[in-house]
């Protein structure tokens, strides 16, 4: 089951790694970023992390809605791993833009084993077509749920943002999603 | 089956992307590291990836063998990924002496899924167990050989070396097995 190993590997290579250092990484941000003390107020600390139904992942945000602005990145996280001297991690924040137009920052982004589920459904050799694509996302979403769930380093720090295909023609429906979050 | 998806993944993700660009990676790198032109003459200009079957993984080469030095990081490659901006991918390069204090430059890693591998079989909830761990190892390995034999993007840029636990008490099994290749 091609999911529960991915999101295993999403906490286990990532999460668990990156979210226990995001509160001081978003501190450090905004002593540096004055300008946005009022949206982050509106904004979020965890980390947003958008899954959708169709694992249609797009690189960039903005290009999605544009009610959604990239602002700037977070401070890199340097960690030695498996013999490369620090591997970066890093977050981009967003700028997003309501109905009314007040803004909020918050550091989101796609559940990038999503691309694998996505790029193995297209690869005839992966053994793994377009109709079971939707159902590994699921069972993504709720092994991670689970793994997240149990875990102290994670808890509190993240919110997981299903997002249906069903208003995919709605130019403003990623941005309306991230803030009713 | 776990070692399947993070064998996909490991390729879709990451030596899709990077192995096309690591030859232009070294070129920039010898230009600017006149010192290693003739180690890297005896070295490698391949990815080698190391797997060992216990799926024991160090973070730093040079505290398995001390015949294996850091030298300097590979230029950074930044690519947009699922929403991070500039998402930074890096290799590490090492220079390598062999037993009659040879030197050879080359870029070389652990593979990184084998430590959500190590990890997953440590986690009780991860349905996965030490007994299963080496079976999994060597399908991860044997499934990551045909997918590369068949990928025009990866072809002759890289290297699985594969590592059985036989010789681990000899303090200078990791730089032996590295030259060899
Ligand atoms: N050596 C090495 N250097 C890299 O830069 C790198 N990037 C990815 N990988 C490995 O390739 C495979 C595919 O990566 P993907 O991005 O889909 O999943 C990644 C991704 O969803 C998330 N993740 C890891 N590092 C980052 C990161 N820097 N930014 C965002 N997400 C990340 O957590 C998953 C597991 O990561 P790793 O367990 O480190 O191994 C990955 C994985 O086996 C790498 N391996």
């Amino acid at each position: 089951n091609v999911a529960h190993g991915l999101a295993w590997s999403f906490y286990l290579g990532y999460l668990k790694l990156v979210l226990p250092r995001l509160e001081d990484s978003i501190a450090a941000f905004r002593a540096t970023h004055q300008a946005s003390a009022q949206s982050w107020g509106r904004g979020s600390k965890k980390l947003l992390i958008l899954i959708p139904v169709n694992a249609n992942i797009s690189h960039k945000l903005g290009d999605e809605d544009n009610n959604i602005h990239f602002y700037d990145n977070l401070p890199n996280n340097e960690i030695d791993r498996a013999g490369v001297r620090g591997r970066v991690y890093k977050h981009s924040v967003y700028r997003v833009v309501d109905e009314d137009g007040k803004a909020y920052d918050c550091v989101v982004e796609y559940a990038t084993p999503l691309l694998t589920l996505y790029n193995m459904s297209q690869e005839s050799s992966a053994g793994f077509g377009e109709s079971e694509r939707r159902q590994q996302v699921l069972l993504f979403y709720r092994t991670l749920q689970d793994i997240l769930e149990q875990s102290l380093e994670c808890r509190n720090r993240y919110k997981l943002i299903l997002l249906n295909d069903e208003h995919v023609d709605d130019p403003h429906f990623l941005s309306k999603a991230i803030v009713r979050h």
